[in-house]
């Protein structure tokens, strides 16, 4: 929140659209607008009632550069708009830069995505440095049909308002916490060098030379991915890291999605049957890539690129008390590492036994 | 500002304008900490570069290094990060 937790000393606001950008029709920035406030209002006590006319407690507008208030706007890209906090005249007031383009879906900038951040600050949220919050400063884009106010943003709004009486989605996504001890991780894989650890819409970029590990988001470094993932891998010798949700994997090449991608498992050998991976690693040494789903695994031949014969096998034969299934896994310096739960399994291949047992956030350096 | 030594981060004129407006428009108000910082350091763009990386959970170097850069050419918000419209 803001200093001297700036806020409405009444719950039932106004606001006014008081002109429109050219990117979109009047009814789609309508419902943009409403949509934004709808966000706020359906966690709060707070109402938002359209003006056409007159004075509004929220003045809503799009303009260029220097826009009538001592805050000029720079042009394409960069500063994408504002908000005033709570308060007479120009307090609550929200503007947007028609420099940049406003659309309704993932090209250019999400017009309901960059309101409701910025009615947020006209209710008198200020920013968070939570990445996963809708209140954090950079803009990322989130499908507006799935959009759920992550759990940051209802504690910081209650604050100030108290919870409203009707929230549709109560269960608000969080953060996840690296030190959590019962953390459990989606993925993990080696990236030229540095390690990503997946987990929910997330994940920790681990580089040997930082200090600590760094939170982004998935859509922030590749939007086409899905929001959440199930396995992923590093073929080094290709420098390509593969990435599985559900039936479908995409092949990556640093930023960039190769084309053809996403394609279905089925492509790679593994039966109509199978719904999902839960985790892969792959094997510099043997050439080989380990596929783990359910309590079986498949070995995979990235030369042939056909899984082997004789498989799928069962994890527990062949890589005893590590447990029926596996989150995720990755190797370094001869060892696997299984995650299943809170708990990681260190591996070793050459003994063919258990090594250690780790806490799953170890691997964050907790 | 402090840029890092290394000779392969080319930092252009146009990516220190680029960090300076970025550092004057949204650390607003750090000036009056860099006042005691400026009689330390003399310097209170580094104490506002400083206040970003720390901010956004970044090596707090003071110096505009390459992922630094990279962050404030982000399409964001313009309301301050640090510090208020007045």
């Amino acid at each position: 929140v803001f200093p001297r937790n700036l806020k409405w000393s009444h719950y039932n606001l106004t606001y006014r659209i008081e002109n429109y950008t050219p990117d979109m029709t009047h009814a789609e920035v309508d419902r943009a607008i409403k949509k934004a406030f709808r966000v706020w209002s359906e966690v709060t006590p707070l109402n938002f009632t359209r003006l056409r006319s007159g004075t509004a407690d929220i003045m809503i507008s799009f303009g260029t550069r220097e826009h009538g208030d001592f805050y000029p706007f720079d042009g394409p890209e960069g500063l994408l708009a504002h908000a005033f906090p709570p308060g007479k005249r120009i307090g609550g007031d929200t503007h947007f830069d028609d420099d940049e383009t406003f659309t309704s879906g993932s090209n250019g900038y999400n017009l309901f995505i960059v309101a409701a951040h910025e009615f947020g600050h006209a209710l008198g949220l200020d920013h968070s440095r939570d990445p996963g919050s809708l209140m954090y400063p950079v803009y990322s884009y989130l499908e507006p049909s799935k959009f759920l106010l992550p759990d940051d943003d209802v504690q910081g709004i209650q604050s100030l308002y108290g919870p409203g009486y009707r929230d549709p989605n109560p269960k608000h996504p969080r953060t996840p916490e690296k030190c959590d001890p019962e953390l459990s991780i989606d993925a993990v894989t080696e990236l030229r060098g540095e390690k990503l650890i997946f987990k929910d819409r997330f994940f920790w970029r681990q580089h040997p030379q930082m200090t600590d590990v760094e939170l982004v988001l998935i859509k922030n470094f590749w939007p086409e991915l899905p929001n959440k993932i199930d396995a992923a891998y590093e073929y080094p010798e290709k420098d390509l890291i593969f990435i599985f949700r559900g039936r479908k994997f995409w092949a990556l090449n640093g930023y960039t999605i190769l084309p053809d991608y996403p394609k279905r498992i089925q492509e790679l050998g593994f039966p109509k049957s199978l719904k999902t991976i839960d985790a892969a690693v792959s094997n510099r040494v043997t050439g080989k890539t380990l596929f783990f789903t359910g309590d079986k695994y498949w070995s995979f031949d990235e030369e042939k690129q056909m899984v082997d014969k004789g498989y799928p096998r069962l994890i527990m034969d062949d890589f005893p008390g590590i447990g029926e299934k596996v989150d995720a896994a990755y190797q370094r310096n001869g060892y696997i590492y299984f995650f299943n739960g809170s708990l990681q399994f260190e591996y070793s291949a050459w003994s063919n036994k258990i090594m250690r047992v780790l806490r799953a956030n170890s691997i964050l350096w907790c | 500002l402090p840029v890092p030594h290394e000779e392969d981060l080319h930092v252009t004129d146009k990516d220190l304008r680029l960090a300076e407006s970025y550092l004057r428009t949204l650390y607003v108000g750090s000036d009056q900490h860099a006042g005691i910082m400026t009689k330390r350091r003399g310097n209170p763009l580094a104490a506002k570069l400083r206040e970003m990386q720390a901010f956004f959970d970044l090596e707090v170097t003071g110096k505009l290094d390459e992922e630094t850069l990279e962050l404030m050419k982000q399409p964001r918000c313009g309301v301050p990060d640090v510090g208020e419209y007045n």
